[in-house]
């Protein structure tokens, strides 16, 4: 039975699709057998482990409005133990969709039933919103990662973001956790940086992970060559930083 | 009448907002009647100029549903010429409560109608999306600025973008225009920086602003005091640029 991690904050550019991309091939690096689910219009997870977006027939566009198995849009990478579900420009649509239909937020729930036992790993990457998209990866998700730069914006949207998982949790998904919060492109030469780092470890001392991934320009070109960074630099400091986020996930869920 | 400018692109974190404050201030700053309409449901323009979304009574939600007039939101700032319509968390569900609702597209459009003679520019602030909020802005709009970080995954999403801009302009909303498109937290020591700023002003020739913003910490630093980077540390690379942006959008405006 897979452990679903989405990855997940409505604020944009803080390193979603760059920790769901990174950790989902680490995890597959450690021969997990990992789903990387791209839940976002702009598909760029998808982009990020090497398929061009203009190419996809099949998405999680049409598992959520029900034309399509999600089996049936699973795509193979270059990695052995990674797969993807893609996805294509027209899921900006599946919001409006989906609005009308009963039962909208646990569409993406039931897609995953059939295959959930295929894997050990699901990893969704969500779009930088609170909208439908990200209610049904809530919905269906074990855990959540929260990607948080060190920035101010980025500080505050957390009370919403969490206070809308606390909602999931209360009517839709009574097991949903948040697995972690992981601090993203951090400068150590820059004070607001430490500053928003020692904030967070205060408000929200329970679930920081250790490992912080720094800025690192690797990791911002490895999407060029559609590779995760530990294809296209395993020795730069941003695939270092995402192995030892994987080590940390994986000891939570293998020691408890 | 008042120029409204949209400030757009569903990449998410590229700039959006901090170009959105400093624009209005450096407009405000040249004694334009500047508006800034926060129309994310982050808030992040609100906080900007130094309002706590916490306390927001009325903002751009309630005059979408229709439950007041834009007018009755507009709060004064710190700086004479610079209004704002704030935005709240409740803007969440405007997407989903306009969808059934006839014209939802332009609902916006006739919001400012009242307001435009009170104001020489309008500057609307866009979420991370193409939704029913984004589509409003570009139905009410007369131009479009796009923010675009010199990053590969934000060079990806220009066709989606330029390709919804073409359908407003064809269904919605005939006089909608690309002002032009500038390039934000330009690192010029990053050959990736280089070569999207070199792909971008090819493809897109006509409208790339001269001006580039650097990546410069005072303008993320100046939210955080609630202030434009021009009351915050007017001697920044980060405010020298957006004068230049300012003086780039006032010449295209009152020379041709
Ligand atoms: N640690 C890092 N160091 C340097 N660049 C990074 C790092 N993490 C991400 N980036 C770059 O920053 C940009 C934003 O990251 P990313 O696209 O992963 O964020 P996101 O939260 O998924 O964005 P969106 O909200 O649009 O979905 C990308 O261009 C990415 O390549
Ligand atoms: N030129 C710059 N130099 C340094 N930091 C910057 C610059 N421009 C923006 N930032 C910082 O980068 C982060 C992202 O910018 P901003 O929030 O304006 O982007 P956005 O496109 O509005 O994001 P969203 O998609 O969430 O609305 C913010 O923390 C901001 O302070
Ligand atoms: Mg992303
Ligand atoms: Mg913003």
């Amino acid at each position: 039975m897979a452990i679903i991690i989405s990855i997940c904050n409505q604020k944009g550019g803080v390193g979603k699709t760059t920790t769901s991309v990174n950790l989902a091939a680490c995890l597959a690096a450690a021969e997990k057998r990992t789903l990387l689910l791209d839940l976002d219009p702009q598909a760029n997870a998808t982009t990020g482990v090497g398929f061009n977006k203009s190419e996809i027939k099949r998405s999680s566009y049409q598992a959520l409005i029900g034309k399509d198995s999600i089996e049936s849009s699973v795509l193979k990478t270059e990695m052995n133990y990674l797969s993807l579900v893609p996805s294509q420009s027209a899921l900006v649509g599946a919001e409006l969709e989906l609005v009308g239909i009963v039962s909208r937020e646990t569409r993406l729930k039931n897609c995953i039933k059939p295959i959930i036992n295929q894997y050990d790993y699901i990893i969704i990457d969500c779009p930088p919103s609170l909208g439908l998209l990200t209610l049904n990866a809530l919905t269906a998700t074990n855990y959540v990662i929260i990607p948080v730069q060190c920035e101010y914006y980025a500080m505050e949207g957390l009370a919403d973001l969490k206070r809308t998982i606390y909602l999931v949790k209360q009517r839709l998904n009574p097991s949903l956790e948040i697995k972690g919060i992981v601090l993203t492109m951090f400068d150590s030469r820059n004070n607001l940086a430490h500053q928003v780092s020692e904030e967070l470890r205060k408000h929200f001392n329970e679930v920081v992970f250790n490992v912080v991934i720094p800025r690192n320009v690797r990791l911002s070109e490895a999407p060029s060559y559609g590779k995760p960074i530990i294809l296209y630099d395993v020795k730069s400091k941003g695939a270092q930083s995402y192995f030892e986020l994987a080590k940390e996930v994986l000891k939570q869920d293998f020691e408890v």
